[in-house]
């Protein structure tokens, strides 16, 4: 998880 | 026509003019506009149906393995109408000798292979918008957790794919095998995309976005 944060956060967060 | 819907619209480079040397500016304007199509298909993923109910873990793992086959298949299919130029965006078109000076010639003669074949197919973007998600759900990640989930995904997509020939392409009863027949060597461009960015990076030339570095390291 840490390595990919970015992914992680924009999958995350609506559109 | 779910999937044309909520198809991205065009997407334009923003060339860093008072960058003098060309073949900076042509690697440094494809390394930014990279970075924003990853953003933007990140989005866009979102709204393949099927996809969000997947766990987060397992959006992740699609996306990190098949990012850079969306990527080359919305440059493939922009570059359809145009003669042996890859339309990497609406305002940034790339020939053979612009590809050799900044080292991207081998790219773009994998990218011409591809777009040779779908010219042949007559691909319609129905049938683009469908073979890209079905690339997504496709992509062999190998840190799938839930793999009933995914596959119900690309069985819902095949099937899809398959509705749509039976009316669309009555005429060709094999049309939607020669469409899935494309997508090794769709995956084998994508490879080369990423070895070559891989390299650009390893030069360190080049600026490239915190987004891109990640999926670079993804892959």
């Amino acid at each position: 998880q840490e390595k990919h944060r970015i992914l992680h956060k924009l999958l995350q967060n609506g559109n | 026509s779910h999937l044309v819907l909520v198809e991205p619209g065009e997407i334009f480079a923003s060339p860093d003019l008072d960058l003098q040397d060309g073949d900076l500016r042509i690697l440094t304007t494809l390394c930014e506009l990279i970075n924003r199509e990853l953003l933007v298909t990140i989005g866009w993923a979102k709204h393949v149906p099927g996809f969000s109910v997947l766990s987060l873990v397992d959006q992740m793992a699609l996306l990190q393995s098949a990012w850079m086959e969306i990527l080359v298949l919305g440059i493939v299919y922009r570059s359809l109408p145009m003669n042996d130029e890859l339309a990497v965006a609406e305002n940034f078109l790339l020939g053979r000798e612009q590809c050799r000076s900044s080292g991207l010639l081998n790219l773009h003669s994998v990218l011409l292979q591809l777009v040779r074949k779908y010219r042949k197919t007559k691909v319609d973007k129905e049938e683009f918008v469908t073979l890209k998600a079905m690339a997504l759900a496709n992509s062999d990640s190998s840190s799938i957790e839930n793999m009933e989930s995914v596959l119900h995904l690309q069985d819902r997509l095949h099937e899809a794919l398959q509705d749509y020939e039976r009316e669309q392409h009555s005429e060709d009863p094999h049309r939607s095998g020669k469409l899935l027949m494309t997508l090794p060597l769709l995956r084998q461009t994508a490879n080369e995309a990423v070895r070559t960015f891989c390299q650009i990076r390893l030069e360190g030339r080049i600026p490239m976005h915190k987004l891109f570095l990640e999926m670079l390291d993804a892959k």
